[in-house]
């Protein structure tokens, strides 16, 4: 399963 | 981890060479104005969650400062040379011909096709990570028509692409260790490799090499 992110990078 | 550690600290760094460069040399040399505009414009449409509640960490919050406001000062700082020394700011305006509103309205588009959410805040991110993507083509433009780069160090450049290929990685490690991976991110990130890879080349080849049959 991989997820879509938050953006916590820069 | 690391990766994203020292790909941040590398962007950091590139900044630094490039402000220190201009400051201590008085020199804009080389210099493409199209391009460090673009890159304010890419942190101003990024970082817009400063403005809401969204918080992700201190360290986050602060480099997004840092990288906001010496985007900003950049463009200032060039602008100086306007009034400072109109004949080197005439030849930087001349020599910094690409036509910007072709890589303002790609992004645009991919932005509105290629988002996470239909929202305002969703679609300039996306935005801004197109744009920084092709951000640097005004200055690798520049750079192959005039093969000559004071200002521009091979620390500034290299700091750069050191920046983007470490992030590379750090996908791959996120990957990895926690089934993150942002698409959008990804794929933009690796167009804007490729890109300063390019930029790379060129500079290679016009600047170090075209210098060194030049020396004393």
């Amino acid at each position: 399963y991989v997820h879509e992110p938050e953006h916590d990078e820069l | 981890n690391l990766f994203r550690i020292f790909g941040d600290l590398s962007h950091l760094a590139s900044i630094g060479i490039l402000l220190h460069t201009v400051r201590s040399t008085q020199s804009i040399d080389g210099i493409s104005f199209k391009t460090q505009a673009l890159y304010a414009l890419v942190f101003m449409t990024r970082y817009l969650d400063l403005f809401t509640w969204h918080w992700v960490s201190l360290y986050n919050f602060l480099m997004k400062v840092f990288f906001l406001a010496s985007s900003v000062y950049i463009v200032v700082l060039l602008q100086q040379f306007r009034t400072k020394n109109p004949i080197a700011y005439k030849e930087m305006v001349l020599q910094d011909t690409f036509k910007i509103h072709f890589l303002l309205l790609g992004s645009l588009v991919a932005g509105l096709c290629f988002h996470h959410r239909f929202t305002l805040l969703e679609i300039l991110w996306s935005f801004s990570v197109w744009l920084e993507s092709v951000a640097i083509l005004p200055q690798l433009f520049m750079l192959s028509k005039s093969g000559r780069a004071q200002s521009l160090t091979v620390h500034y450049i290299f700091a750069l692409g050191l920046y983007r290929f470490l992030y590379i990685f750090n996908w791959i490690w996120r990957y990895v260790s926690e089934a993150r991976v942002d698409k959008i991110a990804v794929v933009a990130g690796i167009v804007q490799t490729a890109m300063y890879s390019d930029f790379f080349y060129i500079y290679y080849k016009k600047v170090i090499r075209g210098n060194a049959g030049n020396l004393p």
